[in-house]
């Protein structure tokens, strides 16, 4: 529905909600990150930390980097390394408050924006899709 | 730059041209294509036949699913099975004359797009960081 007010709009009514959101802890093996990938079909999630921060992205490359050794993929190190000793730490946050365009400007760089409230806690993702899809309305009227 | 005649923009000044472009073979085994993944960095990329049109689109997800057995991943697999067999033959297509408002709104749904002539040959990927920073150099005026 075309949206008037797209530059007024503020990034928790167009985020994800975490609850909705595939997401892994740090703490957690890259095998455990590696089936929440391939099942989900998603090719990056946010990392948490226990209080529920955003602490990392894991993505598939990054694993299968992990596990290719002089001599081949070496499967044993899915089990034997955790997900914070791979991740990036480079994520790109906003504010539940911020408004359209600094979100927008960021998704040229990022395919989604983690999302924080103001105290820091993970609640929910921005995507290029919905970007795009506000977007289209905005273009159609 | 800012783009005053942006829906009037044909798909090839806009996309990366094919020799910008990693892609595989369908005949080229799962172990190539994951390791032109890992390399290049990227999630997903074309997939071309001999003739230089485009067939499908391979992943990483895809080639790991394809490896994991009942009993574990199967790291021979890799090199036994080939892209053709894997991949998604699902592949969003523009021609390079084609304006701006089409790959616009496909990018809803596809994070890129790829481009044939009007003979149906890969010429090119028009990208969603490249649609959204042209729209966002079009809002900044
Ligand atoms: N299950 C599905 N159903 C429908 N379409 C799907 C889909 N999985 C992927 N896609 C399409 O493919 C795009 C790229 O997905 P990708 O997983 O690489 O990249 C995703 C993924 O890394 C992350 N993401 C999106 N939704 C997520 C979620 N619910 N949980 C965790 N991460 C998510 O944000 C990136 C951008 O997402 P975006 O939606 O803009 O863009 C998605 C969407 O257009
Ligand atoms: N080497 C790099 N340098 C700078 N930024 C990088 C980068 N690799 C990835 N990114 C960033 O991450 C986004 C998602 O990349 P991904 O590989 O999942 O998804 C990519 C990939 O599947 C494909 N793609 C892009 N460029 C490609 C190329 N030269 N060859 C093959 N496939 C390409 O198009 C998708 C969307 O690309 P897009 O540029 O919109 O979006 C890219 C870009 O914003």
């Amino acid at each position: 529905s075309y949206n008037a007010d797209l530059f007024q709009t503020e990034t928790r009514k167009l985020m994800i909600p975490a609850a909705d959101v595939a997401c892994v802890n740090g703490h957690n093996s890259l095998e455990h990150a590696l089936l929440i990938l391939t099942q989900s079909g998603y090719t990056a999630i946010p990392v948490l930390d226990r209080a529920g921060a955003v602490k990392g992205i894991i993505n598939s490359t990054l694993i299968i980097k992990a596990i290719l050794g002089i001599s081949g993929y070496e499967i044993e190190r899915l089990s034997e390394q955790k997900v914070e000793q791979v991740m990036s730490v480079d994520v790109p946050k906003v504010k539940e408050s911020q408004l359209f365009l600094r979100p927008f400007e960021l998704s040229i760089t990022w395919p989604f924006l983690c999302v924080e409230d103001d105290a820091g806690k993970f609640v929910g993702i921005l995507t290029r899709r919905t970007i795009l899809a506000q977007l289209y309305q905005y273009f159609r009227r």
